[in-house]
């Protein structure tokens, strides 16, 4: 929990100067192994010509992701918390210090592996996206309402499986509907490339 | 983190408490949809005629674990903690406080989803079990190792869909023998009901 607000008042800072610079941070969450990487390699894939891309890993320990980034061309940054179980604000601000961001059009923030906490801490960008993978089962979204309401659009990933899972996607889509009417929702496959294009759309690149 | 030490002392009093009433408790813990439920409705199906079982399932929201288990034929709790991202001592001491422990010999605690935290919160448990899924992809265990050292045995689940996923299984071993040469490892499906004499044989039931 953000004791005092002080997270809130680190995220408007953020926000701020990612304005003045023309920044625009995408803060993509989800539980672990959701596809969060490979959905932003895709994208840096999709989109590294039109835009100066750097990304952010968060993570307890190692910089794997960050390093299967910057595979694609982008400028690439790994954040390691040791023990902290989401990125704050504050985080952000520290690893980014050194950084020019004038020379980036995109930011996009992975999230530590976890659907709960990163919900509560605000990076100061300009969405927070949720990550949920068809293998987390069908009850995931009716188990998180907080961070559902919390985000501002939800990406359904790994539908490239739904058969061989036998998961409703539908039903996870009213789930979702239920807690928020108007919340964008994409079925992606990082996979397959399937809903990547929706997915730019909604982020608005 | 556990502030001040409180939730060691909290533990070591329901550890007490189990001993008293000669109950052993597991603390089942791994990230969201890895399978812990459908691993515990397996060992009450096994174990249901041989040990009295009490099933206790933590979540944020919902009571879809318990009522999950109890078709079972075991008795079951719910803890909702509505933010709290980890089960802890305190919050189990209460949930029990009105159980006759005496009935049960077997009590299984199914953790909130999430890999970090529930590592952190002895529960006064005689174990600790972490279980991961193929389907988190490679890297979780080099990404996770304070969860791996904080507990007793790891489940590496959903090994029905190591061909599909195309996931090197001995490799996450090997990723987990790194960090805890001696830690017991099952391979399991919960689906299939692949391993689940060894995990009970590790569990020593
Ligand atoms: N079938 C399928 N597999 C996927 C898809 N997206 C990701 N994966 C697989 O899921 C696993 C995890 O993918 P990652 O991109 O590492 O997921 P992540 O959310 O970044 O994981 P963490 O950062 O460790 O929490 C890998 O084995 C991927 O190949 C998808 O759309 N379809
Ligand atoms: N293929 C396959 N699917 C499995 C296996 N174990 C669980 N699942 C599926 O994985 C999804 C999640 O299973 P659950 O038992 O609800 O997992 P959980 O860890 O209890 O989930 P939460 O409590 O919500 O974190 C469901 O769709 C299950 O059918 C397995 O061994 N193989
Ligand atoms: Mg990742
Ligand atoms: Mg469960
Ligand atoms: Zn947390
Ligand atoms: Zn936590």
């Amino acid at each position: 929990q953000d004791l005092f607000g002080a997270n809130e008042e680190a995220a408007a800072i953020n926000a701020a100067v990612f304005r003045e610079h023309g920044n625009r941070v995408f803060d993509i969450m989800g539980s672990v192994g959701t596809g969060k990487t490979l959905l932003i390699e895709s994208l840096c894939e999709r989109l590294g010509d039109k835009y100066r891309i750097l990304m952010v890993a968060g993570d307890l320990a190692t910089s794997i992701d960050a390093d299967r980034v910057a595979q694609h061309g982008v400028d690439t940054l790994q954040i390691n918390t040791q023990t902290a179980c989401h990125l704050d604000a504050r985080m952000v601000r520290v690893a980014l210090r050194d950084v020019d961001l004038s020379k980036y059009d995109v930011i996009f923030i992975e999230n530590v592996g976890n659907l709960i906490c990163p919900a509560g801490y605000p990076l100061g960008a300009e969405k927070k996206i949720v990550i949920v993978s068809l293998t987390e089962g069908p009850y995931m979204i009716r188990k998180h309402p907080l961070t559902i309401k919390r985000c501002d659009a939800v990406v359904i990933n790994k539908i490239d499986l739904a058969e061989a899972l036998e998961i409703d996607v539908d039903a996870i889509e009213r789930d979702i509907r239920e807690i928020d009417a108007k919340i964008p929702v994409v079925r992606v496959s990082a996979k397959t490339g399937t809903g990547i294009d929706d997915l730019i759309q909604v982020l608005g690149l």
